[in-house]
């Protein structure tokens, strides 16, 4: 059950440009678990390029750690490398690190494998023994894992003290944010990748979830568990824990709010307890009525305290377990958002159609985007359409007499356009609202099937 | 929504996290757009791949294979002008419109809903009790004047919010209902005049319950659509 590209790290749209002295395999039909599988049994391949829409694939005798290789942004390409050849840290006693770590634990430079000076030895480089250039290795399994001959003719060999994976990251409270190799779990199964639905049919779609760190099948937490884990690729075994270090320092919790919250509140430590309905929040500390996994002294950086709302798994805001049976969880949204604009530069009249100023920035601090320029954004108005409208460079401007104030085009390619860190000079005049004196139609719209209505459910 | 009914409101649609958990509600106004509220969403560029909209079905989770179901990955989040509260959400594609599907209609710019409109709001929220909260919940409740409103508030009414008068019976939108709309009946056809956010407190026996007046953001909606 175990996939062949648990031995590859993944790189999205990602091609692997070199300058070699042959041209690489001509590309070949196949998924990537089947290209995974025929690198895996080449003996000189080392990674793989993936052609998603064609569904073709192109062995690779070098990684992006190889001399005159170089790493470029394809869309059409993802980019299997064996992680054995990308590891700067060790699994095990370290026979299959192929890493380019080339100095010994004291800072000795390692002697070429190839050279029998200043030390004869017998570990010659071969096709399959992985002995290559002067990298540290471990051809005789030796415990205290890769080692080299040494360039020190007094120093006849020395370990090279390459961490072993699960010490080379550690990981502060739960490890929501551990993004290290550990690719094992506790008990040694090996873990099933994050973007593959076999042994375990899972929800944890990389896609899905792109800030939780999917990578390949790396132990990750991307569900507020006490600690880091991973699906298995036991069919009998779903999922484990996994052990990595826990550092010694713990973090200073970020952006604490406590009368109002920000973003989706994971750093809120106010007090509110009641949910918006009217009903208290249940103890963190108690099981009843509601039973759960979120014990105060496994989430140690939550600050889970009394029955306050607070956000230990990173949902959509705070919330909090209710003390009604009949209402597992309620989210806290009428905790007030803390305001997330830029303060004001500068102040416009009316609707700020005559308004000149020299303010460039949205009111979320992005910089605008030139009224002349076509990038990132092709303007539907510019100096061109709206010679009177005093465009010039990037200043906010208002050329359709928005009633919400000057605006402009932005930098960010997701956001087209945005109103300025600019607000009224004085208060606005209360906007003519107006009644309806001539008669409104509407098309195509508020329309429904009215029977429904009339008959109670 | 506290003290309604099961009811059909075609253009209300649920948003959906990650994990598939219905959170806030919204309103579709056009085939690839949806109107909904500032506070339900983590910031103005919040990455929302993961996220969807769910239409067509009276069913705050229906099971598999619900035949007019549509649910519909969110591509990006636009937000409103600062004070407007407002966000509209765009679709990866555009809502098929049938009988469970329809569009709401935008108000005249700055049009005031008169006093006394019997409008309605739809939502899949907390109930408290009050009726099946599994299905989609209706509730109708009469505009109250900008004055009247402003004097049960002290003072503190915004331009931008728009008000309905307390029902003794205690009826009102509540968590989970965020985002969702007010729709008022105008010449036959359904309007958005308000969208729910947040209060203190659910269907308040004696305060004026406050939404956003959209009729002050139809140009901005519409200036995001032609963006």
């Amino acid at each position: 059950h175990r996939s062949p590209l648990n031995d590859f790290q993944r790189l999205r749209a990602t091609q692997l440009l070199a300058v070699p002295a042959e041209p690489p395999l001509a590309p070949e039909p196949g998924s990537a678990e089947q290209c995974a599988q025929r690198c895996t049994t080449s003996l000189d391949c080392r990674a793989f390029h993936h052609e998603r829409q064609s569904q073709l694939c192109q062995l690779l005798p070098w990684t992006q750690h190889s001399p005159h290789v170089q790493l470029q942004k394809n869309i059409h390409y993802d980019l299997y490398q064996k992680k054995a050849f990308l590891r700067d840290c060790i699994v095990g006693d370290g026979t299959s690190y192929r890493g380019t770590r080339a100095t010994t634990e004291k800072g000795l430079r390692c002697q070429p494998w190839r050279a029998t000076t200043p030390h004869d030895h017998r570990f010659l480089p071969s096709p399959r023994n992985g002995l290559e250039e002067n990298y540290c290795r471990n051809p005789d399994r030796d415990k205290r894992g890769p080692w080299c001959y040494t360039t020190d003719p007094t120093v006849r060999h020395q370990s090279c003290g390459i961490k072993k994976c699960e010490d080379a990251v550690c990981m502060t409270c739960n490890g929501e944010q551990y993004r290290g190799p550990v690719d094992h779990t506790e008990s040694g199964i090996e873990c099933q990748r994050w973007d593959l639905q076999h042994p375990h049919k899972h929800p944890y779609h990389p896609n899905k979830y792109p800030d939780k760190g999917l990578d390949d099948n790396y132990c990750r937490n991307p569900d507020s568990s006490e600690r880091p884990w991973c699906y298995t690729t036991d069919p009998g075994r779903e999922r484990e824990f996994c052990r990595i270090r826990v550092c010694k320092k713990r973090p200073r919790p970020q952006n604490v709010t406590t009368s109002c919250f920000r973003g989706k509140g994971e750093g809120y430590r106010g007090r509110v307890n009641v949910t918006v309905s009217g009903i208290p929040c249940q103890r963190w500390d108690a099981q009843t009525p509601h039973q759960h996994q979120f014990v105060p002294e496994k989430y140690p950086c939550k600050d889970l305290q009394e029955n306050y709302c607070r956000n230990p798994d990173g949902s959509e805001a705070p919330w909090c377990f209710t003390a009604r049976h009949s209402v597992r969880i309620a989210f806290c949204f009428h905790i007030r958002r803390c305001p997330d604009e830029l303060g004001a530069e500068d102040c416009y009249h009316r609707n700020g159609e005559h308004y000149r100023g020299h303010v460039s920035k949205t009111r979320k601090g992005i910089t605008c985007q030139a009224w002349a320029a076509r990038e990132p954004h092709v303007p539907q108005i510019s100096p061109v359409t709206h010679p009177e409208a005093h465009l010039e460079n990037n200043y906010c401007r208002n050329p359709d007499n928005d009633s919400h104030g000057p605006w402009c085009y932005t930098m960010d390619p997701r956001t087209p356009f945005d109103y300025c860190a600019i607000k009224p000079c004085c208060e606005p005049l209360p906007a003519l609202l107006q009644t309806l004196r001539d008669a409104v139609a509407f098309e195509e719209c508020g329309r429904r099937d009215e029977r429904l209505q009339r008959k109670g459910r | 929504v506290v003290g309604g009914q099961p009811g059909n409101s075609p253009w209300t649609v649920s948003i959906r996290n990650r994990a598939g958990l219905h959170f806030c509600g919204g309103s579709l106004v056009k085939e690839q757009w949806v109107v909904s509220t500032r506070q339900c969403f983590a910031s103005c560029d919040a990455d929302l791949t993961g996220y969807q909209v769910q239409l067509g079905t009276l069913f705050k989770d229906p099971r598999p294979g619900d035949p007019d179901q549509q649910s519909i990955p969110i591509l990006r989040i636009v937000c409103g002008p600062s004070e407007s509260q407002l966000v509209m959400l765009k679709l990866a594609r555009p809502a098929a419109l049938n009988a469970r599907v329809a569009l709401i209609c935008l108000p005249p710019e700055r049009y005031i809903v008169p006093a006394g409109t019997v409008c309605e709001i739809a939502g899949w929220g907390e109930t408290r009790g009050t009726s099946d909260g599994s299905v989609l919940n209706v509730a109708r409740l009469p505009v109250l004047a900008h004055d009247e409103c402003n004097a049960a508030l002290r003072g503190r009414l915004k331009e931008s919010e728009l008000c309905t008068a307390p029902l003794r019976a205690g009826v009102g939108a509540c968590e989970g209902d965020y985002g969702g709309p007010l729709a008022c009946l105008t010449a036959d056809c359904w309007v958005l005049e308000g969208v729910i956010t947040p209060a203190r407190v659910c269907a308040r026996t004696d305060q004026p319950a406050l939404f956003i007046r959209v009729s002050l953001y139809v140009d901005w909606i519409q200036k995001v659509m032609k963006m």
